[in-house]
């Protein structure tokens, strides 16, 4: 892809972030 | 279903869809939902991502699915 590193690494942090804050709101419901 | 308004689950749709690594800009959200104005593209996209079903990817105009892959 056209995507530099930098771009890469900031696009996984955030999906991880992501994921932690879906996480976190899935337990909530429950 | 999901807990997600007609509009918030439009676009959630629309971004899973999106093959490119840096996910699908709100342009091209705007260009497809032409029923849906820019403000509540912009609201529906803040509230997935605070509920962490996107992500911004490249900058704040580029969102991604936690769902994909």
């Amino acid at each position: 892809s056209g995507l530099t590193e930098d771009q890469k690494r900031r696009i996984e942090e955030n999906r991880q972030k992501a994921l932690a804050r879906r996480a976190e709101r899935l337990a909530a419901q429950r | 279903v999901n807990g997600l308004t007609a509009h918030q689950s439009q676009v959630l749709n629309l971004i899973k869809t999106c093959p490119v690594p840096e996910g699908m800009s709100l342009q091209e959200l705007k260009l497809q939902l032409c029923n849906m104005s820019m403000s509540t593209i912009k609201q529906a996209v803040e509230f997935l991502s605070s509920e962490g079903h996107i992500y911004s990817t490249v900058d704040d105009d580029h969102y991604k699915s936690t769902d994909a892959e």
